[in-house]
């Protein structure tokens, strides 16, 4: 069998069903077609899946109307923490990292940890100093901020005052 | 969260997962994306698992590596293995889904909340996308 086959999500996108129009819907669904043509395009031409997963998911990660990157949400001291993880399925290798904030693609930093370190998950300002002598493409941390985004934590911390528990976290948001 | 799996034209399988978390994370919360076997699964013996929801839900069950199991001890298809792993979350209070492909190419997706973008294109010519 010689085909191959690509499938991506982007969560529920930056905002949730009942509040996105139908213009915003249409630009997030153009992000997710810009993402199946990069990885198509590895596919196509006979690329690993590593290669094309990596590829989709930089593309939603640079496109701000996705929890990822640029567009990610904010966490409840104002700054932007991101996850993200990479396997190959033939030799079981794998590649996370969490809590990095500098990483203009975390997807690319998790491929750079499962290739070049003996580790699987790298977290923190560990893994952005891995970033750094990775050369990987560095970012403010500002970079991923979106006024979306900034709305929705600002509604959050609202609701959390109002109730006092600061475990108050709407998952929807997520 | 945005995620990828992959079959490629020599038969291997690959995912992908990334994230910015929930709004309002505190104490440097980690959810399922970078925990391999929750969020993020790839194995040639069984499938491809990306996920997307709620994290906790999906670590304390190891949903990926669940819907795998299932496949290699249980010998349920991909499709049946994700649909059971994400009612099992839904049961437990959980909301979310996994995008998911196996070693001969056949994909799948499982939700259980509405909302969740996805797509998929085939060598066949399949391209599709949409919102669950």
């Amino acid at each position: 069998m010689t085909d191959w086959t690509l499938v991506i999500h982007g969560g529920s996108g930056a905002m949730s069903r009942d509040t996105i129009s139908a213009e915003q819907d249409g630009v997030q669904r153009q992000a997710l077609s810009r993402a199946l043509q990069a990885g198509k395009a590895v596919l196509a031409s006979s690329g690993s899946a590593v290669d094309a997963v990596e590829a989709a998911v930089a593309v939603l990660e640079d496109d701000p109307g996705f929890n990822a990157g640029h567009g990610a949400v904010f966490n409840a001291a104002g700054s932007i923490e991101l996850d993200a993880a990479i396997m190959d399925g033939r030799t079981l290798e794998a590649g996370a990292v969490c809590g990095t904030t500098r990483t203009r693609n975390p997807v690319r930093l998790a491929r750079a940890v499962m290739e070049r370190s003996p580790h699987v998950l790298l977290q923190g300002s560990g893994a952005d100093e891995f970033s750094r002598d990775s050369g990987l493409d560095q970012v403010e941390n500002s970079y991923f901020e979106t006024d979306e985004r900034r709305m929705q934590l600002e509604r959050m911390r609202e609701r959390a005052a109002g109730s006092g528990d600061v475990f108050d976290i709407d998952v929807k948001f997520g | 969260t945005v995620g990828a799996v992959a079959r490629d034209t020599s038969g291997n399988i690959a995912a992908a997962t990334s994230t910015g978390g929930l709004t309002g994370k505190r104490f440097g919360r980690v959810g399922d994306t970078a925990v391999i076997g929750a969020g993020t699964l790839a194995d040639i013996r069984t499938c491809a698992v990306s996920a997307t929801g709620a994290g906790e839900f999906y670590i304390r069950t190891a949903a990926a590596s669940a819907i795998a199991a299932r496949m290699r001890f249980g010998g349920e298809s991909l499709q049946v293995a994700a649909d059971a792993v994400q009612a099992e979350i839904r049961e437990m209070g959980g909301s979310g889904g996994v995008i998911a492909v196996a070693p001969d190419g056949t994909p799948a997706w499982s939700f259980n909340t509405p909302g969740m973008y996805r797509g998929r294109a085939r060598a066949d010519g399949t391209l599709e996308i949409g919102i669950y």
